[in-house]
């Protein structure tokens, strides 16, 4: 209780005043190596936040902040003003329904940290969820009220490997335990990095259907990529860089419709 | 340009204050996305397939989105990857509603559902935040997306 009252948040800079509770703060992931992950939880908004479910929210990268983008740009309660000067709801915020768990995974990542500088340089899959999964059991027993409670872990990008990857954690943690209280209910992933291969023949077909590159170098680069393999020959590259930088032009790639930002 | 201003919030020491964040006076600035991390990732699982399998024998709810204007993991990749599955399909194809209006198209599969996002990029909720919200509402619901 000290602890969850220590991360109490009781109103950010330049937030409007809101009727939901924040916390905010760190959970220790490996003590030897002095490994913490950094979360920010908004309760739901709307009725009694102990009768709506717990979602975790995960971005990807790897390498990128969940706090950055999932709680300030897509799904959290509030966005921040131009210049960072303030914060002003999110009309659609997913906090009407739910409440949400951001956490920046791994170490490395945001305010997340370790002691031991090497771990920034030795993260993986692995570990990722391993660590996700410890910080889970470490903030379950923090803020008790939400054992039990149907929980659902949602993410985009890479974290269509770390969605998965925890949840079959959890699945295996539970299936361990005399008494598990992680009521993990389901998995919720957007425009998520799922196969390799098959993402790979996805997405340069995406590049052709949209008219995007040409004939010739969608040709070129099924000829000379050869995705079954993680490691990218010199020749896939080329005509992989030669699409990017002379065919698909000044766009957001992440949004092909919508101006590029300058 | 939106995470520029993210960068100028989380750096402020009021804002860090305010949220507990960086007791440990980190040696670097706060940024939205780690050039170290993503250079030096060690282990990746080449496929996600043979989770999704055993989360599904687990009983575990997926749902798997795709925004269609996003063409670094494009909805293309995703139901090619998912086409891999082979799962068997229980509600056919078909265009979900939001506001009146086509919010994107879904298939039901036993154990897994997919949904587009109709003009959404790789990050949905920030392009069709209303579609989205849709979307989640029906996910925690369980229920498929809404045919009208």
């Amino acid at each position: 209780a000290e602890e969850r009252a220590r991360d109490r948040v009781t109103a950010l800079p330049g937030q409007p005043a809101v009727a939901f509770a924040q916390y905010s703060g760190y959970v220790t992931v490996s003590e030897p190596h002095g490994r913490a992950l950094f979360y920010w939880l908004t309760e739901a908004a709307a009725g009694d936040p102990a009768g709506k479910p717990l979602v975790l929210w995960l971005n990807g990268g790897p390498g990128c902040s969940s706090v950055a983008y999932g709680a300030s740009e897509e799904i959290g309660p509030f966005r921040i003003k131009p210049n960072g000067t303030g914060l002003f709801l999110n009309k659609y915020s997913w906090n009407r329904e739910a409440n949400l768990l951001f956490l920046e995974s791994p170490a490395g990542v945001g305010f997340s940290y370790s002691n031991t500088s090497s771990d920034l340089k030795t993260s993986g899959d692995e570990r990722t969820a391993q660590d996700s999964l410890q910080f889970l059991i470490g903030w379950m027993s923090r803020f008790p009220q939400y054992r039990h409670r149907d929980f659902y872990i949602a993410g985009e990008s890479y974290a269509g490997h770390y969605v998965p990857q925890l949840a079959r954690k959890i699945v295996e943690y539970n299936k361990a335990s005399p008494n598990p209280f992680i009521n993990l209910k389901g998995i919720l992933v957007g425009n998520a990095v799922t196969d390799n291969y098959y993402d790979n023949i996805g997405t340069v077909t995406y590049w052709w259907t949209h008219a995007m590159i040409s004939d010739g170098t969608y040709r070129a680069i099924l000829k000379l990529c050869n995705f079954t393999s993680a490691n990218v020959s010199n020749a896939c590259n080329r005509a992989m860089s030669y699409a990017m930088n002379h065919e698909f032009g000044d766009i957001d790639q992440y949004s092909i419709y919508t101006p590029s930002c300058h | 340009c939106t995470e520029t201003y993210a960068e100028r919030y989380y750096n402020r020491l009021d804002v860090q204050k305010a949220m507990h964040a960086n007791i440990t006076r980190i040696p670097y600035r706060w940024t939205a996305c780690s050039d170290v991390l993503i250079k030096t990732w060690n282990d990746s699982e080449l496929s996600m397939l043979p989770t999704y399998r055993m989360l599904i024998k687990a009983g575990i709810r997926i749902w798997v989105f795709s925004g269609d204007t996003d063409s670094v993991v494009p909805v293309t990749a995703t139901r090619f990857s998912l086409s891999h599955l082979n799962l068997k399909t229980k509600i056919r194809w078909y265009p979900w509603y939001s506001a009146g209006q086509v919010g994107g198209w879904s298939e039901v599969y036993e154990g897994l559902t997919f949904a587009s996002v109709r003009g959404a990029g790789h990050e949905v909720p920030l392009f069709q935040p209303r579609r989205a919200f849709r979307m989640f509402v029906s996910f925690l619901a369980g229920k498929p997306l809404p045919k009208s």
